[in-house]
Order: C-alpha cells, then sequence, then structure tokens
C-alpha cells in the first residue's frame, strides 16, 4: 500500500512544486517507486518534470472528474521510477465542476482506492489555496508534508493551514497527520530567515525537518530545463538539501 | 470616479501584496485618496498594514456577501489618505457559497457602484488563483496590474493570465484592460532575473514598467512590524522602486 503525501500550503510561493519534483526524485534515486499527481492548474509539476503540453492529454482533471482512471493519466519521466499524473489549465474548471458532484471532497482518494496502484510513495503537488483542489489532496493523503518559506507572511499562514488540516481530519478523514514542516529557501545573509526558523522550531519542535532548504538560484534555474534540480546540478546545495530531505523522511518512516 | 486596479497574478508569492500595499502607499504619500480591499484570505494586506485581528469585524467576506458596505468594511490606517477593507479565513467560505448566489461574478463591482466612492484609487490585493474571488476583482476593476516574479515558473503561468483576462473581458467586463505588468523580485546577482526580464519586455513590450523592483529583504521585514515597507525604511531600494512606481503609473495615466 503506497504511502500517500500531500505537499501543501496555501501561501503561495513557499517551494510545494520545487519540494514535489525533488523530494519525488531523491525518493526515486533511492530505489522507491514514485507517482507524482499534479493537482495545481498552474502545471508546474508536470513543466518541471519535463512533461510536453502534447503529453498531457489525459490528466489530474479527468481523473478527479471521474472521466480517467490514475493509471491512464500516469506518464513516465526522465528518472527511473518516477512517473507523473500532469495537470493543465482544465483543472481551474474541475474547481466549480467538482461543487456539485456527488463526493466532491473524496474524488482523488477514491480515484486512489478503486485500483491498485504498485508504488511506494504517491506525492500530490498542491495549488496556493484552500480549496477543492486542496481538500481532495488532504482527504486523499495520509499524511502532509508543508513547505514553509523563510518570511514572516508565511509564518503568519502556517496556524491557518494547521487549522485547515485539524477540521479536515475531523471531518472527512480520521488519518491525515502532519509528516512534518521544512524550512525551505533559508538565506544565511538575512536575520529574518534565522528569526522565522526559531519561532517555528519552538513552536513545533520536532515536527520540523533537522534538513533545511538554503536558497540556491539552481533550483530556480532547473524548471527552465525541464528537470528536476537533481539531474540539472546534483551537487549544488539545494539538490544536495532535498537526498538529505528524503533521507530523513525515510528514516522518520523506519525505513532506512 | 475613483481608479480601479485588480493586483492579480494566479502564480503565488510573486509580490501581489507587497505590490499593493507599497503602490497604495505611495499614491497616498502622493497626495491621492485610496482604498485597498484585501480579497484574499490569507489576509497579508490587511496585516501589513497592521490591522489587528480584532478590528478585522467587517471584512470583504461581509462585502462579497452583501451584508455590509464598502464603507462599513473600510478601516483607516496609520498612512493618511489610505483605508483598508481587512480579510479574514471567512472569504474561503465566500468561495463556495458565492458559486449559488446570483449575479456570483459580480458582487464586488455592485457594491463598488452602490455607494459613491470618493477615493482617487481603489487598489484589490487578489489570491494565488483563478477562482471566484480573483474573477470578481477583474469585473469590478477598469484595469490590471500584474507583479511578475523574475522566475522561470512566474513567467509560464503570464500567458494563461493574459488569457484568462481577455476571456474576462469578453464575458464579463468590456473595459478591462492590463495597466501594466512590474518586474518583481528582480535581482541583479543572478542571471535568471536578467534572462526573464528580457523575455517578458520583447514578448509585451511598453506594457512592461520601466521601474524593476529588487530583491531587498527590507521588504520582506516591513509586515512584521504591520508597516508598509515605506513606513519602516523609507530610504531602501524596494520603498524607492514602489515610489517610482506610483510616479511611472500616474506618468502613464496623465495624471502627473
Ligand atoms: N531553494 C530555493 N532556492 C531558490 N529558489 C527557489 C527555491 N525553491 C523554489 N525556488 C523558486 O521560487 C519560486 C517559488 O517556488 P515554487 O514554485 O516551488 O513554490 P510553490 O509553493 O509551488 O508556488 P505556488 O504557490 O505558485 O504553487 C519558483 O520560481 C522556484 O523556482
Ligand atoms: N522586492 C522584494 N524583495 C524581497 N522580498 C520580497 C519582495 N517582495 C515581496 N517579498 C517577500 O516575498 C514573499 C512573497 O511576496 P508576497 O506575499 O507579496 O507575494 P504574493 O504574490 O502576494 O503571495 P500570495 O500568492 O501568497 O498572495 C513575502 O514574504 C514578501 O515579504
Ligand atoms: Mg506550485
Ligand atoms: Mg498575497
Amino acid at each position: 500500500v503506497p504511502r500517500i503525501i500531500a505537499i501543501a500550503n496555501q501561501k503561495g510561493g513557499v517551494g510545494k512544486t520545487t519540494t514535489a519534483i525533488n523530494l519525488a526524485t531523491a525518493l526515486a534515486a533511492s530505489g522507491r517507486c514514485c507517482l507524482l499527481i499534479d493537482a495545481d492548474p498552474q502545471g508546474n509539476a508536470s513543466t518541471g518534470l519535463g512533461i510536453d503540453q502534447h503529453r498531457r492529454s489525459i490528466t489530474a482533471y479527468e481523473v478527479v472528474t471521474g472521466t480517467a482512471t490514475l493509471r491512464q493519466a500516469s506518464v513516465a519521466t526522465a528518472i527511473p521510477g518516477l512517473a507523473v499524473v500532469p495537470a493543465t489549465v482544465d483543472l481551474i474548471g474541475a474547481e466549480l465542476e467538482l461543487v456539485s458532484l456527488p463526493r466532491r471532497e473524496y474524488r482523488l482518494r477514491d480515484a486512489l482506492q478503486i485500483e491498485e496502484i504498485t508504488r511506494d510513495y504517491v506525492l500530490i503537488d498542491c495549488p496556493p489555496s484552500l480549496g477543492l483542489l486542496t481538500l481532495n489532496a488532504l482527504v486523499a493523503a495520509d499524511s502532509v508534508l508543508v513547505p514553509l518559506q523563510c518570511e514572516f507572511f508565511a509564518l503568519q499562514g502556517l496556524s491557518q493551514l494547521l487549522r485547515s488540516i485539524e477540521r479536515i481530519r475531523q471531518s472527512f478523514n480520521p488519518r491525515l497527520g502532519v509528516l512534518g514542516v521544512v524550512l525551505t529557501m533559508f538565506d544565511r545573509r538575512n536575520n529574518l530567515s534565522e528569526q522565522v526558523a526559531q519561532d517555528v522550531r519552538s513552536f513545533l519542535g520536532a515536527t520540523v525537518y533537522d534538513t533545511v532548504i538554503p536558497r540556491n538560484v539552481r533550483m530556480s534555474e532547473a524548471p527552465s530545463h525541464g528537470q528536476p534540480a537533481l539531474l540539472y546540478d546534483f551537487h549544488c546545495a539545494g539538490s544536495q538539501a532535498y537526498i538529505q530531505l528524503a533521507r530523513e523522511v525515510l528514516r522518520r518512516e523506519g525505513a532506512l
């Protein structure tokens, strides 16, 4: 049975997609079989993994509206052991269409349960909101991994996110828990990063991963080449941090 | 009749709120009377202008659901000439509630037309999505100011945004146009910023403001003090750039 992890945070631009792509790649590189579901109408995870528009004929839109299975929507990536269910702007329509469908919060969960998913990990990249697409991801998931940018506005949104996760746990998905919080875009040169990191660790303790992802321009260059940073520049500080994060995720699950 | 400008981009973390707060402050500092409507459930624009939670009893939520007027929801800020309609997480509920209400796309526009708004400028800070809240802002607005982070994923989302604006112009708001695109978080030290800036200028020409907002840590420190950067650190590079942007906005409107 695969571990299903939603990568979520309603604050925009905190590193959800970058974390989803590079953590999935690092897990695949360590021999785990992974599926990344792109649940964001921006389709950034699909783009960052080199999936051209013409390979996105069946997407997460068809999966949540029930006209395709996950297996039909999955496409191979350049990384052995990593497949992706791509996304396009069609998903914007799904937010409105799902409102009047039965079991609107369970569509993704049902799709994951109908067929036998022979993967070790399923990661779901969420859009920057707490709407029906993110709700579907949190209902389908066992746990949530929260990327947290080391900035004030991002810190402000954390308690709102944790309250929403708790509400979803009570109303829709009793097994949902926070897998961990990973600090992203940490900049040694400015105090703000250090202050936010200290605040979060004192607030959440061991829920915050030891691994911290540094701000590293190679991370933002990689998507323009359609590659995860681990392929684009394995030795850069960002890639090494995501490899570290994958190890820490596996270690905490007792899998290492 | 006020100029109504939506600050929108579905890509997250590109500087929408920072632009809304600091452009509104710079316009107020130049003698214009401004209202900033916070249409994002994160409420970052309200927080960045120092509006505590206890002053958010009437918000954008009451305005779009029709139980309060803009005048009732407006609160004064520390900046003379700038009032704000605050936001709280209640707005998340509005996205679902609006779906079944009559004139769901026109709620904000109707609220702006019912009463005489004696302001020169109304700015609307949008959430990172193209859902009903952003749709309401784009239907209410005369024009859209698009903050564009100098990164690959942000550039990717631009054509999707421009297509959506065109669709809204045709279906809901024939006067809607793009006021301009402002490059944000420009980092002289890395090539990616320069590449994105050149791409956008060759693609959109004079629609892109001459003013470029540099990456400047003082911009992200200011919100933790509940102040716009212009108050927190008037002389920093970020504040000076927003003053420049306000001048350019006024000059292009023939107001200078
Ligand atoms: N460690 C890092 N160092 C430098 N840049 C980074 C890093 N992580 C992400 N970025 C860049 O920052 C921007 C935001 O990251 P990303 O798009 O992954 O965030 P997101 O949370 O998925 O955004 P959205 O809310 O729009 O979905 C992107 O341009 C990305 O390339
Ligand atoms: N010029 C700048 N230099 C450095 N940091 C900046 C700059 N502009 C914005 N920031 C910081 O970057 C982060 C993202 O900016 P902001 O929150 O304004 O973007 P947004 O588009 O409103 O995000 P969202 O999509 O979540 O609404 C914030 O922490 C902000 O303080
Ligand atoms: Mg993303
Ligand atoms: Mg914002």
